[in-house]
């Protein structure tokens, strides 16, 4: 048996929302400690990792470990019926369960939607991801990720990420010209959310997709700020967290041959 | 000239 509510219905929304361009069929696996996915997108270029825990969810209930398969683009489209304040129960029934309940509570317990979800088999490649120390992990404002990502696809398919010392730099190049973007490293006392830290073992400079980057940046709903761990000929880590977890990107580079 | 990677040559299937 798995029963997870969640009172911030909306975050699962916006979840769906930061996956299911990447990602087309995934298994949620359901434990004890929570809900996670792994997901690569088709071309093996980028992936997903996301966790819910079980502490974030009122009650969480699931006795076995078990995996839902599942068509994130029709749950998406089901997601869509649930109110933003909704509270959002998934339930299941045990590991042969071919299709996965949904209920969405509005705030004043007086409207009631349910819905079933059919369940799919999938047969998934799981990457054992190493535990990595990043030679520059940059904390900064998702916005500003994300603005960074649009204004540069203007000018070219990929951007070249440079950190050194105090500064991390987006460059790119194409056809019509090139633009680059320096943030410097700040520290706002009052506005922590708005400042930008870069912490740097030694500098490093990568090129990634922007095509890529942009579909990580569906994740900038889910906080204010976003994490970026870069080593040397290593994927991109773009890191999301909230309260209840994570969703992690992880993007491979492109590299001289 | 660079070409795009894939995430396969960074990690391995478990």
């Amino acid at each position: 048996m798995f029963e997870a509510r969640l009172i911030q219905g909306g975050l699962l929304k916006k979840l769906l929302e930061s996956v299911k361009e990447l990602v087309t069929d995934a298994n949620f696996d359901c434990s004890e400690s929570g809900i996670a996915l792994q997901a690569m997108d088709n071309s093996h270029v980028a992936l997903v990792s996301l966790l819910l825990r079980s502490e974030g969810f009122d009650p969480y209930r699931c006795d076995r470990g078990f995996s839902l398969g599942v068509n994130l683009n029709s749950l998406n489209k089901i997601l869509k019926c649930a109110g933003n304040d909704d509270i959002i129960t998934l339930r299941a029934d045990d590991n042969s369960a071919d299709s996965l309940s949904l209920s969405f509570e509005n705030p004043n317990n007086d409207r009631i939607g349910e819905y079933e979800l059919k369940l799919m088999d999938i047969d998934q490649e799981h990457l054992s991801i190493p535990e990595t120390d990043y030679d520059a992990t940059i904390i900064m404002p998702s916005a500003e990720f994300q603005r960074i990502c649009r204004d540069l696809t203007v000018v070219s398919e990929s951007v070249t990420i440079d950190v050194s010392k105090d500064t991390i730099k987006f460059t790119a190049e194409g056809e019509l010209g090139s633009g680059n973007i320096k943030l410097k490293s700040t520290s706002s006392i009052d506005k922590p959310e708005e400042s930008v830290n870069i912490e740097l073992g030694q500098d490093v400079s990568l090129q990634f997709s922007l095509k890529y980057l942009m579909n990580f940046t569906k994740g900038t709903p889910l906080s204010e700020q976003v994490i970026l761990c870069l080593s040397e000929k290593m994927p991109l880590l773009v890191e999301y967290k909230m309260d209840i977890g994570y969703i992690r990107y992880y993007l491979a580079p492109k590299i001289g041959d | 000239v660079s070409s795009q990677k894939s995430l396969l040559s960074f990690f391995g299937k478990s």
